[in-house]
């Protein structure tokens, strides 16, 4: 039974990028076939993973404006690891989006077959609650949420979560919150002041497992490399290796 | 001669909404009349400048999309401070934006009386080139572009300039590029590599000065503080001000 997840946050450079790449790498350490899709016109986890961007030939914005199949995108990294990348182009398909008709459903028809391939497809978004997260919220069974464990992060989670609910009442009933994720946590108090504020107001959602912040995590990505692979024994690989292992023992059946 | 500055970067927690309020709050320090305009749905420069939800009648939707004037949704905080606050409710602008006409042009057009009262503008934005950001650069003289001394960072920054160049001759042909503001520095490899990579491409834009990672602009917002009233004599403070001193000093006459 495959699971979709989407990484979702408004706020910008909490952590979904960097979330989204290495749960899809370390659920392949975990025998798990995965499918990583990058709606960010930034194609920070296209490139994060590797990607050269001659390899490319057509992209999420060939999908879900031009109606290319999702297998015809899809390049193939390893046996149990594939990507639908993304491209710049993608940053018109928020206006284009607007005139076709079931906006919002157009990534969930795309992927109805082609999903059933994996074990699991990680799903990563731009900082914005446009129609291209949407697109995501409706495809998706859980969302999770990575929060930058600074001040500034909190003040969009109260419109996260409405924005959750709007989903569930618009068209995806079973969409639930795969877990609140605190990344970037330090020593300082104003971390652990919004790591308690947030374990306060989400205690149902949000993750033990913290991530730290760690420097091997940001250089990783240039290499094209997982944490695991770049700095396997770094606190961010812990980090993320307890929390694939809690995202696999969540066999998904709530 | 009024200045207007937006904060433009499509890129995710690089300092945009740092760099608007501490600027904002050093041009006050060297007697300059400031308006901090919040465009973000986020809302975190209201915040950051410690005003409390409840003070706010009208905000930045009002005067985009319900036509309000830009005078009664004003807050005073000082004698040489106001601020346009913003709300939730801008998310859903990006799409009722679609529906006017003329839609990248109305805070140009809404701020041209009331912005003669002031000696700079600064334009907060959200992380994303849509239409509250074009509203923006099409309001704007000049944009100032923080860029996080990280890997990610990088990718986006070509496409940022082919947006400016976009709206150069689309509609603000005297658009410049105020400056490139690398933030978040730190002595390790991968921020001198990518300092070094933006100093490279955009040699002209790039400022001399950087902000260096300093805890203390984490929670200077917190309290509702600038970095100059919360840590005067920190590595964040000494920074901006000299960043301030360079804004003022290039009176605008390219
Ligand atoms: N735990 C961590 N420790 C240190 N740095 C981190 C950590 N997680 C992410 N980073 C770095 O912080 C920056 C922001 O992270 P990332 O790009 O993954 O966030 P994002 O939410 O995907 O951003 P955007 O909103 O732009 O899509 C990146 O430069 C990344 O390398
Ligand atoms: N020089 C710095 N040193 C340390 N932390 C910083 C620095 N500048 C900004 N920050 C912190 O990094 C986070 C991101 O900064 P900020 O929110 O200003 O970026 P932004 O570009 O406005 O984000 P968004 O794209 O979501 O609008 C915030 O928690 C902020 O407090
Ligand atoms: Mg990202
Ligand atoms: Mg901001």
């Amino acid at each position: 039974m495959v699971r979709v997840i989407a990484l979702a946050n408004q706020k910008g450079g909490v952590g979904k990028t960097t979330t989204a790449l290495n749960i899809a790498a370390g659920l392949l350490k975990n025998g798990q076939k995965v499918l990583l899709i990058d709606l960010d016109p930034q194609s920070n986890a296209t490139s994060g993973a590797g990607v050269d961007k001659k390899e490319i030939n057509f992209d999420a914005y060939d999908v879900l404006i031009s109606n290319r199949s999702v297998k015809s995108a899809i390049l193939k990294r390893t046996d149990n690891f594939d990507i639908l990348p993304s491209s710049p182009e993608l940053a018109g398909a928020e206006i284009e989006l607007t005139k076709k008709k079931n906006r919002q459903m157009i990534l969930k028809r795309k992927i109805a077959q082609e999903k059933e391939n994996y074990d699991f497809v990680i799903i990563d978004n731009p900082p914005a609650l446009g129609l291209l997260s949407l697109n995501s919220l409706m495809a998706a069974d859980s969302v999770l949420i990575p929060v930058q464990a600074e001040y500034f992060a909190l003040e969009g989670l109260a419109q996260l979560k409405k924005t959750i609910d709007l989903v569930k009442e618009h068209g995806n009933l079973g969409l639930t919150i795969e877990g609140i994720l605190m990344t970037m946590t330090t020593h300082t108090k104003i971390s652990r002041q919004v790591v308690a504020e947030v374990e306060k107001h989400f205690p149902e959602e949000t993750y033990s497992i913290t991530i730290p912040r760690n420097v091997r995590l940001t250089e990783a990505p240039s290499f094209g490399q997982s944490i695991f692979d770049f700095a396997g024994f770094s606190s961010g690989a812990r980090a993320y290796n307890k929390l694939v292992k809690e995202i696999i023992s969540k066999d998904g059946t709530e």
